[in-house]
């Protein structure tokens, strides 16, 4: 296992080289292709067959390859590259919707709801719409990235969310998504990753 | 199109040369 932040930091470095190397490219455009191809590999889809290049090398390294990990879950890291790729591709307001859906419709019988896979969706959401923005944020991403060490600058801390509410037990605590003990959770989160070094600066 | 095409190949092809390179580490 590897942090995502070490994949991160080689892709935004190539990215950030090409946005740079004439006054036609577009970092919004290298971005996409960027999120496109990361969101494909960790959600364990091989892209080799979309583009009609033989299906080796993708396959092997999904195989055998090292899963990156956000705070050393694989699914976070899952959850936060997906939702930056739809974000990026269409927009804030579906990608934040696919994540809730995903965990409300967890908490009926699956893995349960979780705040901490929230995060990480919307801490992706917050990445991708930061990446396609406008030419100067989405070059500063690549700025900011091409030297990521530090999850920290892009992902919230979980210490204290709640994981695997079943629907009942969601219903007690938190009522539903628009009742007050939900909306704290929600500043809450929206607290921690507007605190992210990448999206205060 | 051809151009986005093209450029996702490029980061596929990154992508593979930078995870054997984490890989080797």
């Amino acid at each position: 296992q590897a942090s995502l932040s070490r994949l991160l930091q080689e892709m935004f470095q190539f990215a950030l080289k090409r946005s740079s190397l004439s006054d036609q490219a577009s970092a919004i455009d290298e971005n996409k292709a960027l999120l496109f191809v990361l969101a494909m590999h960790l959600g364990g889809r091989n892209i080799d067959g979309i583009l009609g290049k033989p299906a080796v090398e993708q396959a092997v390294l999904l195989k055998n390859g090292p899963k990156f990990t956000l705070r050393k879950r694989v699914d976070l890291a899952q959850h936060f590259s997906i939702s930056a790729f739809i974000a990026a591709a269409a927009g804030d307001g579906l990608a934040q919707a696919t994540g809730l859906f995903k965990e409300v419709s967890d908490s009926k019988g699956g893995s349960g709801f979780s705040f901490a896979d929230l995060a990480a969706d919307q801490a992706g959401v917050e990445f991708g719409t930061m990446a396609v923005a406008s030419e100067t944020s989405a070059h500063s991403l690549q700025v900011h990235m091409a030297r990521i060490t530090n999850e920290d600058d892009y992902m919230p801390k979980l210490s204290s969310l709640p994981e695997g509410l079943q629907e009942a037990t969601f219903k007690r605590q938190y009522g539903t998504t628009e009742d007050a003990r939900y909306t704290r959770m929600q500043n809450e989160l929206d607290r921690r990753i507007d605190n992210c070094r990448l999206y205060r600066d | 199109s051809d151009a986005e095409r093209s450029r996702i190949q490029l980061y596929r092809r990154h992508l593979v040369e930078s995870i054997n390179d984490l890989s080797k580490q």
